[in-house]
């Protein structure tokens, strides 16, 4: 028996916006730990690995681990059906081919369950090593969308250079190039607000504007992101989710043909 | 003129 509750709907929701612009269907691992997804995009690209703990619930439970693939357009029906209050609880009996979502008002007069199928989908986990950075950014996650948003207008490729000073974001196409520098910020009252850069060397790397700006539909899941990179690496752009989890997006950069 | 790496060339299957 699988069965995990939240009281607030509206994390799962965001989480499902900021997986389904790059995926179409994922397996949802779940085991006495949590939560886990793994998934590249059709292209292979890019990888979305996602946590959610299991005490960040407000009930779990998961007496055998279970995988359970669902179609994300489907899901993303159903979670439509819940309010932004409402509390939900995800169910699956062991062996189950469906799951079904409970929705319950705050004040328990409506309840509603939507069954749904799951899917049979090819696990493809690639192992991610511990990695020291040689760079570090933290940035507000706000400011990291409208980057990736006003860049992606000159070129298919950003850019981006982190030093000890701050990180520049740099794109340049058919109407002419753009430039956005952030400088650490000194004073910090609010961390939230902050620009930090803890770096070992100065890096330089370049990556495909589309693909960020499908990372940032993860941007009402955190105030703070942080992206890490190292020479000759993917950049991984990391969104705290409350205090239940993260999802992390690894990026493999445009390398010299 | 820049390739798009892919993601498989830099961590492997478990």
């Amino acid at each position: 028996m699988f069965e995990a509750r939240l009281v607030q709907s509206s994390i799962l929701k965001k989480v499902l916006e900021a997986i389904k612009d790059l995926l179409n269907e994922a397996t949802f691992d779940c085991s006495d730990s949590g939560i886990q997804l793994q998934a590249m995009d059709n292209s292979h690209v890019s990888l979305v690995s996602m946590n959610l703990r299991s005490d960040g619930f407000d009930k779990y439970r998961c007496d055998r681990n279970i995988s359970m693939g669902m179609n994300l357009g489907s899901m993303t029906k159903i979670l439509k059906c819940a309010a932004n209050e409402d509390v939900v609880t995800m169910k699956a009996q062991d062996n189950a081919d469906t799951v079904t979502f409970v929705f319950e008002s705050p004040n328990q007069e409506k309840v509603s369950d939507y069954e749904m199928k799951l899917m049979n989908l090819d696990q493809e986990h690639l192992g991610i090593p511990e990695t020291e950075y040689a760079c570090v950014v933290r940035l507000p996650a706000g400011e990291f969308a409208r980057i990736c948003r006003d860049l992606s207008q000159f070129g298919e490729s950003v850019v981006i250079s982190c030093t000890k000073e701050g990180v520049k974001f740099s794109s340049a196409g058919d109407i002419g190039s753009a430039n956005i520098k952030l400088a650490q910020t000194s004073n910090v009252d609010k961390e939230e607000l902050a620009v930090t850069v803890e770096m070992q060397e100065p890096v330089t790397l370049t990556f495909a504007s589309r693909y960020l700006n499908s990372f940032t539909k993860a941007t009402s899941l955190s105030n703070v992101v942080q992206l890490s990179m190292s020479p000759d690496v993917p950049l991984v752009v990391e969104y705290r989710i409350g205090e239940i989890g993260h999802i992390r997006y690894y990026l493999a950069p445009k390398i010299e043909d | 003129f820049r390739a798009q790496a892919a993601i498989v060339n830099y961590y492997h299957m478990d």
